[in-house]
Parts: structure tokens; C-alpha cells; sequence
């Protein structure tokens, strides 16, 4: 799971 | 998003809303770190590199632009408006930060997801963040006599990563393959950096007393 799904977060 | 990512973000934008009234209003950053505010720049304009090339939503656009634009205009009052800057004390504000900067780039260097610009940048934020609060901490340990305010700021500044430590559990359960190492340690290091004050201020709230930290 790249970080990508973390680029929502602040 | 989740209740513990939106609490996070709420409490992390009162802790700047907290310490730009205390500058604004009182004129005085007596007590306030500019290492800390400079390093907090930095991890902002780190982090959000990627405002003008991904548009995410609205939320988080305009929260980036409160961020950026917080950090850097507490920078500039601490450091040229002509009564601020008269109550920092930088005799007392002496931890040498880019001490920081060096070893979180290194690590971001080494210990990252992918290669890219981008990505080193935003894991240096991450590294950075953890340890942004180290000046802050040492000057409070050196000036004794904490207000109200920035006791209230640097609280709420730590609060709001333990929110998105619970944030992350919560993703972990409710998305599959949600997981990032990186991400979890700098947060929980970061945390646990707020450990004594996190303490000691709950201790002067109980007894009711004015926050000191130990020598």
C-alpha cells in the first residue's frame, strides 16, 4: 500500500 | 475521514489559532519558541508540496493554505514586528535545530517509500514533525513561569498527532492494507515526546496550580 492513501491526511 | 482525523485537525488548528491570538492580541511571544515556529515552516512547506499539483478537496486545500500560511506568519511576527520580536527571548532560545534538520534529512534519505523528490520531502516533514517540539520543550523547561497560552498551545499541538494515532487505528481496521510504518513510528515518537508535559499540565489542571516543569 503505497503512501498515497495517506496523501488525504494532513 | 474519520471523527479522530477531523478531531486531530481541529485541535492541531487551535493550537495555532491559540498562539496567533496570544502574538496578535497580546503582542508578546514571551515563552515561545522561534526554533520550534521555524521548524513547523519547514515541515509545512515539506509536507505540501503537492497543494498546486494535486487537489485533493476543498478541506484539505484551505486547511494546508491555515497551516502555511499560520506557521510563516508567526515566524514573521517573532522575528520583525517591532513589539513582538522585543519579547523573545533568544538568549534562552538556543537550541541548535538544524541539529534536527540534518539527521531527519539523512533519515529520509535512507528510510523512505519511494525515491522520489517528493517523497523524501514529505518523509523529512514526518521526521521533522516528530522532533519540531524540542526547542519549545527545552525553552519551558528554562523559563519556568509557563502562561496560560502557550501551555494551552504546545497541550493542544501534541494532542492533536495522539488523535491521529487513533485515526490510524481506526483506518487499519476499516481499509485493507492500510499500513504505514514510517507514518505510525514518527507519530508515536512524536507523542511520546509530549509525555512529561502532557503530565505535568495535567497535574497543575488538577491541583488547580500554575504549570512548572522540573528542572
Amino acid at each position: 500500500s503505497s503512501n498515497q492513501d495517506l496523501k488525504d491526511e494532513l | 475521514m474519520n471523527i479522530f482525523r477531523l478531531a486531530g485537525d481541529m485541535t492541531h488548528l487551535a493550537s495555532v489559532l491559540v498562539l496567533l491570538l496570544k502574538i496578535h492580541t497580546i503582542k508578546s511571544c514571551a515563552g515561545v519558541s522561534l526554533k520550534t515556529q521555524e521548524l513547523y515552516a519547514l515541515v509545512f512547506a515539506t509536507r505540501y508540496l503537492d497543494i498546486v499539483t494535486d487537489f485533493i478537496s476543498v478541506y484539505n486545500t484551505v486547511m494546508k493554505l491555515i497551516f502555511l500560511g499560520s506557521s510563516f506568519s508567526i515566524v514573521w511576527y517573532i522575528r520583525h514586528h517591532r513589539v513582538v520580536r522585543r519579547s523573545y527571548d533568544k538568549d534562552q532560545d538556543t537550541f541548535r535545530h538544524y541539529l534536527l534538520m540534518i539527521p531527519c534529512m539523512l533519515l529520509a534519505l535512507f528510510v523512505h517509500e519511494k525515491f522520489t523528490f517528493k517523497e523524501v520531502m514529505w518523509t523529512f516533514s514526518l521526521y521533522l514533525e516528530a522532533v519540531a517540539i524540542l526547542p519549545q520543550l527545552v525553552l519551558l523547561q528554562r523559563t519556568r513561569n509557563i502562561d496560560n497560552l502557550t501551555g494551552q498551545y504546545v497541550f493542544l499541538l501534541g494532542a492533536y498527532r495522539g488523535l491521529y494515532i487513533f485515526n490510524w487505528i481506526y483506518r487499519y481496521f476499516t481499509e485493507p492494507h492500510f499500513v504505514h510504518w514510517i507514518t505510525w513510528i514518527a507519530g508515536v515518537v512524536q507523542t511520546l515526546l509530549y509525555a512529561d508535559f502532557f503530565y505535568y499540565y495535567f497535574e497543575s489542571w488538577k491541583n488547580n496550580v500554575r504549570l512548572q516543569l522540573p528542572a
